[in-house]
């Protein structure tokens, strides 16, 4: 699965996924990659987000929308809600997986509870940095 | 508000230092880097997020290494099923296809949705038939296949398992290797 997330100078939030699913999956299997709300989620008041796991999970436990639900309901910080949705919530289902999120101001999470995650970011001016396992 | 920015994904799994090669690790960190200044330079230049997020998206699309469109997964009888969303925060806009097998680009068609469609979500048929009448390149199914990936599918196949993007287990001896 792959995905991206952005914020504009416009301060306009968005997100994206795709993905070819599971290896030796059914066919007509739907994972939460072309779900909104589940693998996918923008919305300009509090969050973008894209997901990449066991979709069966990420689907269940609405798992982008959540992080937005926690921020938004909650009060609490994206790192705080994204760490909650990852290390604490898809745990207890037994689900494997990461998120990368921006919230409005521009802070930039990516949680994930497998071994490693492919991942980056780009500040416009500066230099990318990208990264697989935990630091 | 801070600066524009924007981060990619491109997939999680049983990813240990000790099974990567520096070669391997290298080829990935590339491709995301690449990525990453694709997207980078259209929100410098003004452009949007949801335009930066759909050209990282198909950019990682192209790439064989990730699972989406070319280099995408099995399934159980071989063929590709992709999905893929899109959703813009300034009015909860988005737009979405599943279970399309010909399309070269499923972010494309997810935002060709998004854009000139009443709908959410597409799926299969349906949305390649949209994808066409869109103009979006239609390619071969076997367009995605790697070898790599059917590699992975005989070992899931022999495990009657399904995995992740990057979890499929390497045996410390190949199965398929022979010896004299």
């Amino acid at each position: 699965t792959v995905g991206a997330v952005a914020l504009d100078s416009q301060g306009n939030l968005a997100a994206a996924t795709s993905t070819g699913g599971m290896t030796n999956k059914r066919p007509g299997r739907v994972g939460d990659s072309p779900l909104p709300g589940a693998g996918c989620y923008a919305n300009n008041a509090n969050v973008a987000v894209s997901c990449t796991g066991t979709g069966e999970v990420f689907i269940r436990m609405l798992a982008a929308y959540d992080v937005a639900a926690l921020m938004e309901y909650s009060g609490v910080s994206l790192p705080e809600a994204a760490d909650r949705v990852i290390k604490e919530k898809l745990v207890a289902l037994n689900g494997e997986g990461g998120l990368i999120a921006i919230d409005r101001e521009g802070h930039v999470v990516m949680p994930f509870n497998t071994e490693g995650m492919y991942r980056g970011v780009a500040w416009v001016g500066d230099i990318p940095s990208v990264g697989i396992w935990q630091e | 508000m801070e600066k524009a920015v924007i981060a990619i994904h491109g997939g999680a799994g049983t990813l240990s230092r000790s099974n990567t090669s520096p070669e391997t690790a290298r080829k990935y960190t590339e491709a995301l880097h690449q990525t990453l200044l694709a997207g980078q330079a259209i929100l410098a230049a003004g452009g949007s997020a949801l335009d930066a997020v759909t050209e990282a998206v198909r950019l990682l699309e192209d790439i064989p290494l990730f699972n989406a469109g070319t280099g995408s997964v099995f399934t159980h009888a071989a063929t590709h099923e992709m999905d893929a969303c899109i959703m813009d925060g300034r009015r909860l806009d988005a737009g979405a296809v599943a279970g399309v097998r010909c399309v070269r680009n499923p972010i494309l068609a997810a935002r060709a949705v998004l854009d000139n469609s009443p709908h959410v979500l597409l799926i299969s048929d349906g949305a390649e038939q949209f994808a066409r009448e869109q103009g979006l390149e239609i390619v071969a199914p076997d367009f995605f296949s790697t070898a790599e990936r059917a590699a992975q599918l005989r070992q899931a196949r022999g495990q009657e398992q399904v995995f992740l993007d990057h979890d499929v287990p390497v045996p410390p001896i190949s199965p398929d290797t022979k010896f004299g």
